[in-house]
């Protein structure tokens, strides 16, 4: 493992502590979008499942059922916690699951590396973590006050996967120099999604403002 | 062939 995935798996985990941070220590999720912490439940759930087929480290092992059981946990809070979910904003929190689960599953059906059941449902959750930021970033741009865990929890959200697009690259000339279209041009529009948001992440953070996105 | 190097990722 080289120096930027393991720097964008902590970039992650560390996105997914902050949020828990949140929601623990103020017993608020406002900001946080339901519908994109559902999508990740079930990015994590349907990529997983080689967790019962195959066994490729300790540290992978831990990760995965860290990023599982964090991700489930978080929408328990949001749905069922008496405190946390009466702060959930679901009046401005409307993108539909539906819209971006289906195309991917079908890209999924349509392009992938192998057709077998595993193999589709990895595919399907690469496009699928690709766009599930989506509602998330609707949500930030109608909410008028982004506080700062919020605005740090999605800025190491979308720093996760620049990262592994990094390492795609060292890979690709340290190692087997193979090709990996899908990942790659996914992580890719990914990393594209947040550019609007890194760019005003930054430039309230150079000029000591309060983050806020333009409608 | 392994299907995907990238499968010892995240």
């Amino acid at each position: 493992m080289n120096v930027f995935r393991l720097a964008g798996d902590m970039t992650h985990l560390l996105s997914i502590i902050i949020l828990l941070l949140k929601i623990r220590a103020t017993k608020s999720c406002t900001g946080i979008s339901l519908k994109t912490q559902e999508l990740y439940v079930i990015v994590f759930l349907t990529r997983y499942l080689d967790l019962f087929t195959k066994y490729i480290s300790f540290y992978n092992t831990t990760m995965k059922l860290v990023f599982l059981g964090t991700s489930i946990s978080i929408v328990w809070y949001m749905r069922y916690h008496k405190v946390v979910k009466q702060t959930y904003n679901k009046d401005q929190d409307t993108f539909r699951h539906y819209f971006l689960a289906i195309p991917c599953f079908l890209l999924a059906l349509l392009i992938h590396h192998e057709f077998t059941v595993i193999e589709v449902l990895w595919t399907f959750s690469i496009y699928l973590e690709a766009v599930a930021i989506l509602p998330q970033l609707v949500l930030l741009q109608r909410s008028r006050n982004i506080d700062n865990l919020t605005g740090n929890y999605v800025f190491l959200l979308g720093a996760y996967r620049a990262l592994y697009l990094v390492n795609w690259v060292y890979r690709y000339f340290t190692e087997n120099h193979l090709v990996r279209w899908i990942p790659w041009l996914s992580g890719l529009v990914q990393t594209t999604l947040y550019a609007d948001f890194f760019y005003y992440y930054i430039k309230s953070w150079k000029n000591n403002e309060k983050l806020q996105l333009p409608a | 062939e392994e299907p995907s190097s990238v499968k010892d990722e995240l």
